[in-house]
């Protein structure tokens, strides 16, 4: 995780947002 | 119906070297040009690339007899609705699909061509009032359609044999899905642009059509239409076009944009405008985009090219004398782009 001028980014958001979602 | 062969003519003023035209492709019994693609067909153990023009009452499959020169294999015979679109399907041979429809599409059809058993055969794959499809990798189709308030976001599988195996249903959003995008390298993820422009981003696979983040794009340019998308460093790259984009004094006449989404925070950055080239009127009517290369069909009747890397135009086809450009596609593969005129001429160029 890294911080930028978009807020903090993460290159595994894909696998961390599908964990976060509801199924 | 064989096409004539050209010697490619460079285009004189901006863009030249840039466009070749190659072949010129005229259905003599169609008038007008409502969609053409690529497709791959397979037969005897080789591969071609072949041409699909569409016209509202048929769908022609041209072949390559020799090099610049094409002939027309086979012609589909649609019912009464008229053909508005083609939907093809990347990475895939032998199957193309089509929508159907008035105002809005009414049925997606899938069309194949096996030439060995004489199988030119054509089959419904999906009928409702379908808002926007697109054909991905893996023989698959997905599809927004809406029934009263209810929306359905649908995901299609077919089979080699063209026949449409169970569908996946993923998790509308509250707005309509106007367009859509596959996230180039990851199979899974899929992107859309909705009515009141904000980009969904869907985790699609076998289990599960989780919504994952809904991202708005921003005031200054509305009905944004997705037309690519990639990860990149933790950002998602998306490439938008902007049919109703106002001119201003920083950006000029929009036409393309990339923007960088963080889907972590929802926030967003505009990365590279592609603008009309300067003492181009009128504004961006449609376009089709492939890697880095956009191009577009104005308000004038011109086609523009643009390198989105650069955010410059690169070539510029004028409209003709007796007809002006209405479609710009990409072909499939290498680097050929298929322009269509309002009387139904396709023209091929090398780009």
């Amino acid at each position: 995780c890294s911080e930028s001028d978009l807020g903090p980014i993460s290159l595994n958001w894909f696998e961390e947002l599908s964990a976060e979602a509801p199924p | 119906d064989v096409a004539e062969p050209l010697t490619p003519v460079p285009l004189g003023g901006l863009g030249e070297e840039s466009l070749q035209l190659v072949s010129k492709l005229k259905d003599s019994s169609s008038s007008c040009a409502v969609d053409v693609s690529t497709v791959w067909w397979e037969a005897a153990g080789s591969r071609e690339l072949c041409v699909v023009t569409a016209c509202e009452s048929s769908v022609c499959l041209w072949k390559p007899l020799a090099p610049d020169r094409w002939g027309k294999l086979y012609t589909w015979q649609l019912g009464d609705i008229p053909v508005i679109q083609i939907v093809p399907l990347p990475d895939t041979h032998n199957l193309v699909c089509i929508a159907l429809g008035d105002l809005e599409i009414g049925e997606i059809r899938w069309l194949l061509l096996y030439s060995e058993s004489d199988s030119f055969k054509q089959s419904l794959l999906k009928a409702g009032n379908i808002k926007a499809a697109l054909g991905l990798k893996g023989r698959r189709v997905v599809n927004s359609s809406r029934t009263g308030q209810e929306q359905q976001v649908e995901m299609l599988s077919l089979s080699e044999l063209g026949r449409s195996r169970d569908g996946q249903t993923l998790m509308p959003p509250e707005e309509t899905v106007l367009a859509f995008a596959e996230v180039e390298g990851m199979r899974e993820a899929l992107v859309g642009t909705t009515a009141v422009n904000s980009i969904v981003v869907w985790s699609v696979n076998l289990k599960t059509g989780q919504l994952l983040r809904k991202m708005h794009v921003g005031y200054s340019y509305p009905a944004s239409v997705c037309h690519r998308a990639y990860s990149d460093s933790g950002l998602l790259f998306v490439v938008l076009s902007h049919p109703h984009a106002k001119e201003s004094e920083s950006c000029g006449n929009p036409a393309f944009r990339v923007v960088a989404f963080n889907p972590k925070t929802a926030q967003s950055r505009g990365v590279m405008f592609s603008s009309l080239p300067p003492g181009q009127a009128g504004r961006y009517l449609e376009g089709d985009v492939r890697d880095a290369s956009a191009a577009a069909v104005l308000t004038s009747g011109a086609i523009a090219v643009w390198d989105l890397l650069l955010g410059q135009c690169t070539a510029l086809l004028p409209p003709g004398p007796q007809s002006s450009w209405a479609l710009a596609r990409w072909a499939t593969t290498g680097a050929c782009l298929l322009a269509g005129q309002r009387d139904g001429t396709v023209c091929l160029y090398r780009y």
